[in-house]
């Protein structure tokens, strides 16, 4: 990680479990 | 593909709900934003089951909401390259 959170939001993926954003810090 | 109604989503567990809604959403998303698509859907799900039911039925609801959401990410992805050059 380079630290930085310019890419978040992270991507949702169809076929790929979502957890919800509060479970990603940013 | 059936659409996707309260009652099917009802019937499923909740942690399953935003992901059906997204498997919905997310053609539909990709079609407007082919580049932000993911991230639009991760920003939109935090929104009310029924507010998403509505713009799965809705088009003009549905661009409005993308409209908001990718002005949203722009003006985050500007603050952050802003605070990346210090």
């Amino acid at each position: 990680s380079n630290g930085s959170s310019i890419n978040w939001p992270p991507e949702f993926h169809p076929g790929v479990p979502w957890k919800g954003l509060q479970n990603i810090d940013p | 593909q059936e659409p996707l109604t309260a009652s099917i989503l009802a019937s499923a567990p909740c942690e399953e709900q935003k992901q059906m809604l997204g498997e919905r959403l997310f053609p539909l998303i990709q079609a407007i934003h082919p580049e932000l698509a993911g991230k639009i859907i991760s920003t939109v799900l935090e929104i009310d089951n029924s507010e998403l039911l509505h713009m799965l039925q809705s088009p003009e609801s549905l661009h409005s909401k993308v409209d908001e959401v990718v002005a949203v990410l722009q003006d985050h992805k500007a603050k952050e390259v802003v605070q990346t050059a210090g």
